[in-house]
């Protein structure tokens, strides 16, 4: 299936030297970014009563405060673009699993045809006997029935029904003892205990749609970092959340912010970003990124940071 | 003593932009391979 017709998947970050048309071309390496750590070894070793110095050393403080602003931009830009591609995928998924479960439903009413029991025996329909004799015989049916559908069954291919383990860092207040993280999703809490490893107690969460959706949440203070929430997923929504984009991938891609970073000119970048819908995007951004998430245990450690960084900016601002 | 908070605010500030750049660099790469098997 050709996805690029439903979807724009370049980074549109429109940074030079990297071509937008081709995201493949992005940094594969960490970027160099010019940093000052030999101004600031150059500044420790000089008379700190400088004036000049210190002028200059503002400066550079500036332009590095720019330069920080300008990543942050462009991070939260690469998360969007991320999450309305990650959230195509799962569409894709959703639909081919239906499709896989379709098959294997028909081939279970074949089976029960061929073996001749009744059709929606094993589907939970319960049928009512006139005699003992007619139940425990029904019963027994049963019990054969699914003996041989056990050794008949296929081993489930589908690897989206897998239940996938994603870890979030969160920041969070140290004086918060919710556990509460914000992931656009509505959770129930149905458990908390101590462990041995951690001081900080463990929460369990189920999602708000469980059963149909099996979901499952772990939040934990960190041990190492008790400013950090660690937050473990358990399995793939089968749902959009309730603070989730509405209407399709495209549309989103569509509307994403264009950011254009000058790498070339004047020794730092320049950065011109139009934002359509800013403050909704950046309100869903929030509450979306840390909910989308891929088993990627480095990605969803630079999530969570990235939320971080557009929680900071926001309080700045 | 400004001039040493002023160091200190520079390291800060880009220890947080070699922070970045390394997650922009990441993402762009989780980017990268999630096109991919859309592709």
């Amino acid at each position: 299936m050709d996805c690029s017709s439903f979807l724009d998947i370049s980074l549109d970050l429109n940074t030079n030297p990297f071509d937008r048309n081709f995201p493949d071309k992005l940094p594969k390496k960490e970027v160099k970014v010019s940093t000052s750590a030999d101004l600031e070894r150059k500044w420790l070793v000089k008379d700190e009563g400088d004036e000049q110095s210190g002028s200059e050393l503002r400066e550079e403080l500036n332009r590095v405060n720019a330069e920080n602003k300008k990543l942050k931009e462009m991070l939260a830009t690469v998360c969007e673009n991320y999450y309305a591609l990650h959230s195509h995928l799962e569409k894709l998924q959703s639909r081919q699993s239906e499709q896989t479960e379709l098959p294997t439903k028909k081939r279970k009413q074949d089976t029960d045809e061929l073996l001749g029991f009744p059709i929606g025996l094993g589907s939970g329909k319960t049928e009512n006997s006139s005699s003992n004799e007619d139940h425990h015989h029904h019963h027994h049916q049963h019990e054969q029935k699914n003996q041989l559908l056990s050794c008949k069954r296929p081993v489930v291919t589908d690897s989206f029904n897998k239940a996938k383990v994603s870890t979030v860092l969160v920041p969070a207040d140290s004086s918060d003892t919710s556990l509460t993280v914000k992931d656009g999703y509505q959770w129930r809490k149905y458990g908390q205990k101590v462990t041995r490893d951690n001081p900080s107690p463990r929460a369990y969460f189920r999602c708000s749609f469980a059963p149909s959706c099996p979901v499952k949440k772990k939040v934990q203070r960190s041990a190492e970092d008790p400013s950090l929430l660690v937050a473990t997923y358990e399995g793939t929504h089968n749902h959009l959340g309730p603070n989730a984009f509405e209407g399709d991938a495209t549309s989103q891609a569509g509307s994403t912010n264009t950011v254009t970073l000058d790498l070339v000119h004047g020794g730092g970048h320049r950065l011109a970003l139009e934002k359509n819908e800013r403050g909704t995007m950046q309100d869903v951004l929030v509450k979306q990124m840390a909910s989308l998430l891929t088993n990627d245990s480095k990605f969803t450690a630079s999530l969570a940071a990235a939320i971080s960084g557009r929680l900071l900016e926001q309080s700045r601002t | 003593s400004t001039t040493s908070a002023l160091v200190d605010e520079l390291k800060r500030v880009n220890a947080e932009n070699k922070k970045l750049t390394e997650m922009l660099t990441l993402m762009c790469d989780n980017y990268n391979v999630l096109k991919n098997q859309l592709m």
